[in-house]
């Protein structure tokens, strides 16, 4: 199931982006 | 995480598959005596005028084709070279006029431009990169991405083409501390790439910044996969992957594409759909590209094999023809036809 796969974000990738400036 | 939880397209029988979906609308045959090796499609302009032209291939041969009345072809311009042979055709969308190739025996040992000098229309080719290349893949908005180097310095760069095809900028992406062996667009994110690497994680890096954003492991089961294809949705990363290295299973036939997703906060991800061969058809995933939604693949056998990625199951298998078996195939990107090459040079156009 897709909730096997944990929270889900919309913008996955600003915010992987301002995770890796951190 | 596993492909236990992955479902397998329907298999139809090689029996109820035919090539009627298939339409040949079109034969090149490219008389250069070396073996064929590539075969792509792309927009050539001359005297303002861009038409859909076919660029073929071979070890040391690399011609571009414009199309005349009735499916007809004539070859225009032809690029050759000496010492490396040509390993393949690197496409790079949305710049007209001028194409890239990969060059090596093995592995590439170089990327060359291959382009028109505007005063007197005669064949041009810039050396682009040279060393120990990985992998390289021409991106939207005329850019070229690519790796090269041993684990410990490798380096990937990515190259921005002028709408001339002319001068270049050029930036790195952080390397990811294992060999990168493809490269994926993310459909609809000119800012996202995704690479595979030989540790069977999947990166993915933010292009305007250079950032390697998150590593995610995926399934075990299919070592060395290939990234065709991925588009993000509702904050999910789906992706298309080939599986060149997949061992036939007894029940279930050869994998020869898969979709998994993936959630990229997190790095978990699953297997969504395995694209089997159908039953009877025997051998494994040779080769292949995808389009869209529908993918094709050389088999080893010989046969090329389409999948409808939406309906989850093959469409239709083209056998060998003329006694020669496929040896690459691809879809246009000028239309949607299929370009299926055999090594003696023969190009089939297929509309499907």
């Amino acid at each position: 199931s897709l909730k096997d796969l944990g929270p889900i974000s919309l913008n996955w990738f600003e915010e992987l982006s301002s995770e890796a400036l951190l | 995480h596993s492909t236990e939880q992955t479902k397998v397209a329907d298999l139809p029988t090689c029996d109820s598959l035919n090539t009627g979906s298939l339409q040949l609308v079109s034969k090149l045959k490219n008389p250069s005596g070396s073996c064929s090796v590539d075969v792509s499609a792309m927009w050539w302009e001359r005297a303002g005028f861009k038409e859909p032209c076919i660029i073929t291939a071979c070890e040391y041969v690399v011609s571009l084709w414009k199309p005349l009345d009735t499916w007809q072809w004539e070859k225009i311009y032809t690029w050759h070279f000496i010492e490396v042979p040509v390993l393949q055709i690197v496409p790079v969308p949305d710049v007209c006029n001028l194409v890239c190739v990969a060059l090596g025996s093995l592995e590439i040992r170089e990327i060359r431009a291959l382009l028109c000098s505007s005063d007197d229309e005669s064949e041009k080719q810039v050396l682009l990169k040279s060393g120990n290349i990985k992998a390289v893949l021409g991106l939207t908005k005329r850019r070229l991405v690519s790796s090269s180097g041993t684990l410990c310095d490798q380096q990937v760069e990515l190259m921005t083409f002028a709408e001339d095809g002319g001068n270049k900028e050029k930036q790195f992406l952080m390397p990811p501390e294992e060999t990168i062996l493809t490269f994926g667009e993310v459909q609809g994110m000119q800012d996202a790439l995704l690479g595979t690497t030989t540790m069977n994680n999947i990166v993915i890096w933010n292009l305007k910044t250079g950032q390697l954003l998150k590593k995610m492991h995926i399934d075990d089961s299919y070592q060395a996969s290939v990234c065709h294809k991925a588009y993000s949705e509702m904050g999910l990363l789906f992706v298309i992957l080939s599986h060149p290295c997949a061992k036939e299973r007894e029940a279930l036939g050869s994998p020869a594409f898969q979709l998994i997703v993936i959630n990229p906060k997190t790095a978990l991800n699953m297997g969504v759909m395995l694209y089997c061969l159908p039953q009877g058809q025997a051998g494994r995933f040779l080769e292949g590209d995808v389009r869209d939604h529908v993918a094709a693949a050389v088999l080893t056998s010989g046969t090329i094999a389409i999948w409808d990625l939406l309906l989850g199951h093959c469409t239709a298998l083209l056998p060998p023809t003329s006694d020669q078996n496929w040896s690459f195939v691809k879809w246009s990107g000028t239309d949607s036809h299929l370009l299926a090459g055999q090594k003696d040079g023969n190009i089939f156009i297929y509309r499907y």
